[in-house]
């Protein structure tokens, strides 16, 4: 057996840094896109659950609508993509 | 498909769109066209037209922008956010920006335009064959100017097809400096620069001053990238460094080591761990034509489309022969309807009659049968006019035979069409220029080489302009100003006359270029006229307002503002 290689992770100067976890990527997704924070029709602005989200963004991005944070759904959430959201707020 | 709420759609389908910087990373000429192409992907299917401004404001502003770029939403440095765009609407609104962090291609990798050469500007070749050797990347080998090379074909030797490739020896883009290339070494505040440099900025584009001294010419450009240069981190522009050291360790190739994104970088010095200079390595890019085309979507009125083959969808991916999909055209047809003619109805009612303008009272009344007009002579579906003129203080707009008028006051109602052969008999279809002698009220209309002089119903002419003292190589006479009480401005081509209508001859002087006396304006306008003390010139579709003091106050639509439609 080989030993595993050590990975060392470094900051480069001027990256944004986006080593995040997978639920914070998560979060961050679902907040920039307009899945999180929804606007009810008295004007009040609520927050809506990261479950209740995230099947609002499975269902619109075409995937299995399981509101759980699954690899498929980090892995979309990864891909290069319009900044426009997709929930207009 | 989606749309925004509201159904945020353009108010007119001529829709104007204006580039306003280019990315280092292809040839200006390729990014138009590329941009060019994303629009016909719409207009394909809807009755909208794109026209490019190279000025003032357009409905599509175009530009890239890094990070912070000057709007609430800032771009994330390399993948993640490509471009966002804004629905219709004024200001912002409309807009499309595109992530400068990226590398821009078409898809599959550098787009290598070359310039100069013996190639006409064709795109490198990767690989080819020089010398019995294998080039992937533009190289300097066999010249010793030190100016990057590529062959246009896949052998070099054989062919001899080559050109030079992006590099700020040969020219900049952008900047104030008309392309010049860059010189080195050039002083900027007081500092000596032997390369392109982010330094003053701080957007993160390099540029260079295209003299030797930028504190005292302050002439500069932007550098184009070459194809080997890095992406983004901290010395973009600049080529990898092979071999590298990272960590103690050395690296012949771009790697991903350091990096938990998996994406592969390279040192641009032989040491990463000394310089701690690096750059992402160039990949296949994102296309331009493919991401324009979505943020197209947006600045027309589309939302994003959960159908992952549709082009609205948000994620990006890569098609080859790239068509729109059937839900994008449904979105699309939705706001702005299909191309082609509408089909006509049956119409229960008869034809309606043209309106008659009333007569003057002092006149013999004479009875005229009304002729039917076709209804659909709408002046709001006129892209440009024969002439636009005013006569009896209302505007008067001239298109193929008929004529509509205003009088321009603000809740004023567009009447016509009329029939020009009704009202002026003698006339032919085309009227190219017209114009109300302030002093005796007489209209003068002149067509081709013609003109003719009307007092009330009675008319004078066809007589040839030569007769004015215009000469004979004039076709037309395609605007007409007043100029105080007698004298009026003759425009033709690039040239204007001074025309003593009392006299009938063209004053000493005369002709004068209209660029040198009207500055601003387009030299090619087909209407010239005066309208409430302000000089108007038109091109195509818009007009260039100059007010009194021979200042441009405004660039407008003939069609919205004038005729309000």
């Amino acid at each position: 057996w080989s030993l595993p290689l050590k990975s060392v992770f470094v900051t480069f100067p001027g990256d944004i840094p986006k080593n995040l976890t997978d639920s914070e990527l998560a979060e961050n997704y679902l907040k920039n896109f307009g899945y999180m924070n929804t606007v009810e029709r008295s004007g009040f602005q609520s927050m809506v659950s990261t479950a209740k989200a995230l099947k609002r963004m499975q269902r619109q991005l075409g995937l299995e609508e399981t509101g759980v944070l699954n690899k498929e759904t980090l892995d979309a959430m990864k891909k290069p993509r319009c900044g426009v959201p997709d929930v207009a707020n | 498909y989606q749309t925004f709420e509201g159904d945020l759609k353009w108010d007119h389908n001529d829709v104007t769109y204006r580039i306003l910087n280019y990315s280092p990373d292809m040839d200006s000429a390729i990014i138009d066209d590329a941009f060019a192409r994303a629009f016909k992907v719409w207009s394909d299917v809807t009755p909208l037209t794109f026209t490019r401004l190279y000025d003032g404001t357009a409905d599509i502003m175009i530009s890239f922008g890094k990070k912070d770029h000057g709007d609430p939403y800032p771009f994330d440095g390399k993948d993640g956010l490509l471009a966002h765009a804004y629905p219709p609407g004024e200001g912002i609104q409309g807009d499309a920006h595109f992530d400068d962090d990226e590398f821009w291609t078409l898809g599959k990798g550098a787009v290598v335009k070359t310039r100069f050469g013996n190639a006409n500007g064709a795109t490198c070749h990767f690989p080819f064959s020089f010398g019995g050797k294998s080039y992937s990347t533009c190289t300097t080998e066999g010249r010793t100017d030190n100016l990057p090379w590529c062959s246009t074909t896949a052998d070099y030797d054989k062919d001899k097809k080559y050109g030079f490739c992006p590099s700020e020896l040969l020219y900049t883009f952008d900047g104030n400096a008309g392309g010049a290339p860059c010189v080195f070494p050039f002083i900027f505040l007081g500092e000596e620069y032997d390369s392109c440099t982010t330094e003053g900025r701080s957007d993160g584009y390099r540029w260079c001053a295209t003299t030797g001294n930028f504190d005292q010419d302050k002439k500069y450009g932007f550098c184009p990238s070459r194809d080997i240069a890095v992406i983004g981190g901290n010395s973009e522009g600049d080529p990898c460094h092979f071999p590298f050291v990272f960590l103690g360790k050395e690296y012949h190739s771009c790697t991903s080591e350091g990096r938990g994104d998996g994406k592969l970088w390279c040192s641009t010095t032989d040491s990463y761990d000394d310089d701690q200079k690096w750059g992402f390595c160039p990949d296949q890019g994102y296309s331009l034509f493919l991401v324009a085309a979505h943020e197209f979507g947006h600045a027309l009125g589309l939302d994003h489309s959960n159908i992952r083959e549709a082009l609205m969808y948000p994620m990006y991916s890569y098609a080859e022969d790239f068509s729109l999909h059937s839900d994008d055209i449904a979105g699309i047809q939705f706001l702005y309807g299909k191309t082609g003619p509408d089909p006509t109805p049956p119409n229960p009612n008869p034809p309606t009659a043209e309106p008659t303008e009333p007569t003057d009272p002092t006149e013999p009344t004479t009875t005229t049968t009304a002729v039917p007009v076709d209804p659909t002579k709408d002046a709001c579906k006129q892209d440009t006019f024969d002439t636009i003129t005013v006569i009896q203080g209302e505007l008067h707009f001239f298109k193929d035979g008929h004529y509509w008028k205003t009088s321009g006051s603000s809740n004023a109602e567009l009447k016509g069409p009329f029939t020009i052969s009704n009202k002026w008999p003698a006339l032919p279809a085309v009227i190219d220029s017209a114009f109300e002698d302030s002093l005796t009220k007489k209209l003068y209309f002149f067509s081709g080489t013609r003109f003719w002089v009307y007092t009330g119903q009675n008319v004078l002419g066809p007589r040839s302009i030569e007769k004015l003292g215009l000469p004979n190589n004039i076709e037309k006479v395609e605007g007409a100003l007043q100029r105080g009480k007698g004298k009026v401005l003759l425009f033709s081509g690039e040239n204007f006359w001074r025309l003593d209508v009392k006299a009938q001859t063209i004053d000493k002087g005369y002709p004068k270029f209209t660029d040198v006396v009207f500055g601003g304006v387009p030299n090619d306008a087909h209407d010239v006229f005066q309208y409430q003390g302000h000089t108007y010139f038109c091109r195509d579709r818009f007009y260039w307002r100059m007010n009194s003091r021979r200042q441009v106050d405004r660039v407008g639509y003939v069609k919205y503002d004038l005729l309000k439609c």
